[in-house]
């Protein structure tokens, strides 16, 4: 029985011992905070304090590249560093704070130019970001891409949430609806993760799909060679999908995979706030346990994950347990009701291969 | 002129407020996204070394080793440049990479370099920024040299968790 999403329940449902913490000296993770999103070191030591018992962690952040503001603490930024440190426990944790110093920078621009100019970065980076494919340029989102690209080069893994819209929703023309993707989690370099909660909130039970769990397929990059195959598979042995008019099936398909979602306890501003719930939640849970893996393979000489997809699509699910229940939303109109795509068995876009087991994942990606 | 960004919204999102037309000497910082060589080479080797069953997989580069890579060449480094001075603007840096230009200049002479665009000033709570309401342009010269113009039109966004604003007794 639990009243909400803790790093033990977390560290519980995804069968982590005490003994999984990071112990490699040259291990790292970190998240990116834009829209003067901060953080205090005060919650970060009281959330350990009160919900970090039972396996060893550090309390206070490595580093923090860019400026800290003063003012109150921001829920976005302390639920990142809060549960990112709490999978991947013991593990150096950087917080790239990127407000934008001048009125006219973009700041998820500059923290992509930051990656650029920076010979030594995490390992691992989780980022809550998100536009509306629509909303972008083309020529934008394929030069972010390349970004994206560079880094996997240089062997870091970039995940992103998913959103929280589901399938999303954009009337075309009156009357006339399409799902609405979302960039940069529709980038075919980055790592997805979705949303699910439990079974039964109230217990450490199976998970099913968080209605919110952003997922669907790309408008503007073509479905890449490593999910061709699982994307194939699910959307000819679904009987139900949306009609085909909503969305595009040879685009890129998201998520990758998923994580709990829903009903965090969260400390800001001194005060633990319960019930915060969204794929900011599961991508820095999801992005610990990667950042854990790393650290095994650093400790066995081994390189680092990297652009986690091609081995992630490879395992074909093992290491990961399915989530085969639910379905997220879309659009209100009279076709598809509100609904998008369901979980199915196996890759879904909605949770993905599904959410982690930590000591098969470990298994799977040290082979 | 080019337009480079044609399909980029120029909507003003839901939250901002906008506020002035920025004043002709008040500073802009313009962020020029270089076009790089070998992409198709780099694609290649992420595939490569992403991939567990390559020979390659995990042989990463090192931050120089991309830039020499991906880096611009000199005839992009040189027209870009010289388009820049041209139009007064010296103030700028660059990154490891190379493949980007992050300038400061004034709003009018930034005004003039990217013909269209207009500055003014935005707010949204606490949150202000100065993007361009309508679409900027390049001279044909430099269009194939840059990718696109950061700075001017997209908005801060991001995933905001949701949640009870309910505190713990």
């Amino acid at each position: 029985f639990h009243l909400g999403v803790t790093p033990t329940v977390l560290r519980q449902r995804y069968n982590l011992s005490a003994s999984d913490i990071g112990r490699h000296p040259n291990n790292s993770q970190g998240c990116a905070q834009f829209l003067e999103q901060y953080f205090h070191p005060a919650d970060l030591s009281e959330f350990m304090y009160l919900f970090g018992r039972g396996f060893s962690h550090h309390s206070e952040v490595d580093h923090v590249v860019g400026e800290q503001g003063g003012g109150r603490a921001g829920l976005e930024a302390s639920l990142d560093v809060e549960y990112i440190m709490s999978t991947g426990a013991n593990i150096s944790t950087w917080v790239f704070s990127n407000p934008g110093r001048h009125e006219s920078q973009e700041p998820f621009l500059q923290w992509m130019i930051l990656l650029s100019n920076m010979s030594s970065v995490p390992w691992v980076h989780t980022i809550s970001y998100g536009d509306d494919e629509d909303t972008l340029s083309v020529a934008f989102m394929q030069r972010i891409n390349v970004e994206f690209l560079k880094a996997a080069s240089r062997g870091l893994t970039i995940l992103f949430a998913s959103g929280d819209d589901g399938a999303g929703c954009r009337e075309v023309v009156k009357a006339k609806n399409v799902f609405r993707p979302s960039f940069p989690a529709s980038s075919p370099y980055v790592t997805t993760v979705g949303g699910t909660s439990f079974k039964n909130p109230f217990q450490v039970t199976r998970e099913v799909t968080d209605y919110i769990s952003g997922g669907g397929f790309s408008n503007v990059f073509p479905m890449p060679q490593y999910q061709v195959s699982a994307v194939s598979k699910y959307l000819q042995s679904t009987e139900k999908l949306p009609p085909e008019s909503y969305y595009n099936r040879s685009g890129r398909a998201y998520p990758d995979v998923a994580a709990l979602s829903d009903n965090y306890w969260v400390v800001i501003n001194r005060v633990p706030v319960p019930w915060v719930s969204g794929t900011s939640a599961s991508t820095p849970v999801f992005g610990g346990i990667i950042a854990l893996i790393n650290d095994h393979r650093l400790q066995k000489g081994l390189p680092t994950l990297g652009f986690l997809n091609p081995a992630l699509y490879a395992l074909k699910g093992d290491g990961l347990s399915d989530v085969t229940e639910g379905c997220h939303l879309s659009c209100i109109d009279d076709i598809v009701l509100g609904q998008g795509f369901c979980a199915t068995p196996s890759w879904d876009p909605v949770t993905g291969w599904g959410t982690p087991n930590f000591p098969e994942l470990l298994k799977a990606l040290l082979r | 002129s080019v337009h480079l960004e044609p399909d980029q919204s120029v909507r003003v999102p839901d939250g901002w407020r906008h506020v002035e037309r920025v004043d002709g000497s008040e500073d802009v910082i313009l962020t020029f996204a270089l076009k790089q060589q070998r992409v198709d080479k780099l694609k290649n080797l992420v595939d490569q070394v992403s991939d567990p069953r390559s020979q390659q997989y995990g042989h990463y580069l090192s931050l120089a080793e991309l830039s020499d890579l991906v880096g611009p060449s000199e005839e992009t480094l040189g027209t870009v440049r010289n388009w820049l001075e041209k139009h007064g603007i010296w103030d700028c840096l660059t990154v490891l990479t190379g493949d980007f230009l992050q300038c400061r200049t004034q709003a009018r002479n930034a005004e003039k370099l990217l013909p269209g665009a207009q500055f003014h000033r935005y707010v949204k709570g606490d949150l202000s920024v100065v993007r361009s309401g309508t679409p900027y342009s390049v001279s044909p010269q430099v269009a194939p040299h840059i990718d696109f113009v950061g700075g001017l039109h997209r908005f801060p966004s991001h995933r905001k968790v949701l949640n009870s604003t309910a505190a713990a007794g």
